[in-house]
């Protein structure tokens, strides 16, 4: 762990009064490599090793740590502040119904997470309506469709002949008349980079505007989490993230580099295929797993 | 990445930015750079050509040797297994393999090993219409080992070329779905000992050092003799391939470059390593 490695950076520092730019360094050093292999960004992580050298130097050496522990304390704090300290919950004001938006890169599990952000709001007293929007992937509908059956929460009858912004255009209806107050849009998997499916978001958006926006983003995603989340922020400003796949053992440094480059919170993560696997984000619990 | 020719104090750094930003691995990316560094202060190396020249042949001697002699075995019907973690492209790259083989002249079989997932089998299904090739499936939530064991039965019996098979996607960390993977393999071999010939993880190009671990704990549970880089066509290098299959000897056999069925094509090192700087 990072502790056990700075454990023997610092063993040369036992009776020195002050951590000193010197004596920091070597312990700097395993942090910076600490941090690249937990996937932080290159960029990030240069950011983040000065802040914690200016944090850390001049520091008195605490009685009641060793100076290896002191660094990790400050890393972590440094860490923990990084993510953590914004408004964490779904923003459901603004709309009738109100709405949520699911985006992100292919695969990163929006589909999955829309059957659980359901069940969520269903617990806090919300009525959910689930709206397939992605009309290429074969069998995305019925993906969601069966979600929906299984836990018996009503799905918008969407076809692959209509577009997306329709689709929403026409659920919002339908959502209403079922005697539900917040939809879930689904969206189909998409690159940042490809021009007209980021437009179709922007449609998607300005015809049925969502009370709040959530980028899902996979937790083993490497250095490329800032290209993709800044270009995904950038086009559609979201709401906060969600990081799915936070039961493996992917050390998730994404979190980090995507908080660093969008300033959006992380509101919850996904633990797991089951719709209970929902939970809310803790910056302090995702520092220490970065840090290893 | 360079843009200078002369090589200045930040072009070291620089071409370290790159290959760590191409999620390479801080230590992969040390160990290369080592003796290029050294070259470049003996002034061994003394332009940005050259230094890309350098770099080019050391990551060349690291995949190439992984590369040789790994032909697909001469086996009727050829019974691949693709694995993977959730979401990386296992199921749509079936899709382009079965277009890629059909193309070849081959008989194809495609067996729908996720009976768990939400409209897996479906999905296939879709896939199997698209490209004219059968399929065996079974109800959900079915025995994936049973599955597997009647698709292999089925493709010897049709005198199929390839049969491919598809698993439901999981976490190399979930023990019970490993040592699913153990049963389902060990039905394919009651079926047709042997079997399965091939077994391909594929590897989302997003993914960073956890690809290390998702190899790592794959290939001790059931072997593998394959990788496919999924998501190219992305901004991800998907660098991390290159320290995985130098490490377990195992090929990439494919790259994934889209949604549609024509977008896959056979790895090639050269053309791959020049993608990442
Ligand atoms: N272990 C685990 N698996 C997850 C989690 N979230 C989603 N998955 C799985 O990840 C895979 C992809 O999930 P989907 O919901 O289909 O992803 P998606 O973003 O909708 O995919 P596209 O629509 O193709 O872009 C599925 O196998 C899910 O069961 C999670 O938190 N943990
Ligand atoms: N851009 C791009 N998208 C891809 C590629 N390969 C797969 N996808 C997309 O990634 C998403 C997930 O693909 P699937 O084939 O469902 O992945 P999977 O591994 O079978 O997922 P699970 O069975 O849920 O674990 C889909 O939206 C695919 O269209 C690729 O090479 N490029
Ligand atoms: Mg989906
Ligand atoms: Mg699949």
């Amino acid at each position: 762990s990072l502790s056990d490695r700075l454990g023997s950076v610092f063993k040369k520092l036992k009776g020195q009064g002050k951590l000193s730019e010197k004596n920091i360094q070597d312990g700097l050093k395993e942090v910076r490599l600490a941090l690249l292999e937990a996937d932080v960004h290159y960029k990030v992580v240069k950011t983040l090793i000065a802040a914690i050298k200016e944090r850390a130097v001049g520091q008195e050496v605490l009685e009641s740590l060793t100076p290896g522990q002191q660094v990790v304390k400050i890393v972590n704090e440094e860490l923990t502040n990084l993510m953590g300290g914004a408004n964490e919950e779904i923003n459901l004001s603004g709309g009738h119904p109100a709405s949520i938006m699911l985006v992100g890169l292919q695969g990163s599990g929006k589909t999955t997470t829309a059957g659980k952000l359901a069940v969520y709001l269903r617990g806090q007293g919300r009525k959910p309506y689930l709206v397939p929007v992605d009309v290429y992937r074969p069998a995305a509908i019925e993906q969601l469709t069966k979600i929906g059956k299984e836990l018996s929460i009503p799905v918008y009858p969407s076809d692959t002949e209509t577009k997306p912004e329709k689709i929403a255009e026409l659920a919002r209806i339908k959502c209403a008349q079922e005697g539900c107050d917040t939809m879930i849009l689904d969206t189909a998997g998409r690159l940042h980079i490809d021009d007209e499916l980021m437009a179709e978001l922007g449609r998607i958006k300005a015809t049925t505007p969502p009370s709040d926006i959530l980028l899902v983003a996979d937790a083993m995603t490497g250095q490329d989490a800032v290209n993709m989340a800044k270009a995904f922020n950038d086009a559609m400003d979201v709401g906060g993230v969600i990081l799915t796949k936070m039961d493996g053992d992917a050390r998730g440094g994404a979190a980090l580099s995507i908080r660093s480059i969008t300033g959006k919170p992380i509101k919850f993560i996904g633990t797991g295929e089951k719709s209970n696997a929902f939970e809310a984000f803790h910056p302090n619990r995702m520092a220490s797993r970065i840090l290893g | 990445f360079i843009t200078k020719t002369e090589l200045t104090e930040d072009s070291l750094e620089e071409l370290e930015e790159t290959l760590i930003t191409a999620d390479m691995g801080v230590n992969t990316v040390m160990d290369l750079m080592e003796p290029i560094t050294e070259k470049v202060n003996k002034k061994q190396i003394t332009n940005s050509k050259e230094l890309r020249a350098a770099l080019t042949d050391a990551m060349l001697d690291l995949i190439k040797p992984v590369h040789e002699n790994k032909e697909l075995p001469n086996k009727k019907p050829l019974v691949i297994m693709v694995v993977g973690v959730n979401g990386v492209g296992k199921t749509t790259t079936i899709g382009k393999l079965a277009a890629n083989f059909k193309k070849q002249g081959k008989k194809v079989m495609l067996v729908a090993g996720d009976t768990f997932r939400a409209a897996a089998v479906e999905q296939l299904e879709i896939w199997a219409q698209r490209t004219g090739v059968q399929i065996v499936r079974h109800r959900d939530n079915s025995d994936p080992a049973a599955v597997a064991y009647d698709g292999v039965a089925a493709a010897e019996a049709r005198g199929m070329d390839v049969v491919i098979i598809d698993t439901a996607g999981r976490l190399h960390t979930q023990v019970n779905l490993m040592e699913e993977l153990k049963k389902i393999r060990r039905s394919c071999h009651k079926s047709l000992p042997g079997s399965p010939h091939e077994t391909w993880l594929v590897i989302d190009a997003n993914t960073g050092q956890n690809a290390v671990s998702q190899a790592k704990l794959f290939h001790e549970a059931i072997g593998v003799t394959g990788m496919v880089l999924t998501k190219v066509d992305g901004t991800a290098k998907g660098g991390i391939v290159v320290s995985i299959c130098h490490d377990m000897d195992v090929p990439i056999r494919y790259i994934g470059l889209g949604e549609k069925a024509e977008d896959l094509r056979e790895f090639e090192a050269r053309e791959f390593i020049k993608a990442l700087f």
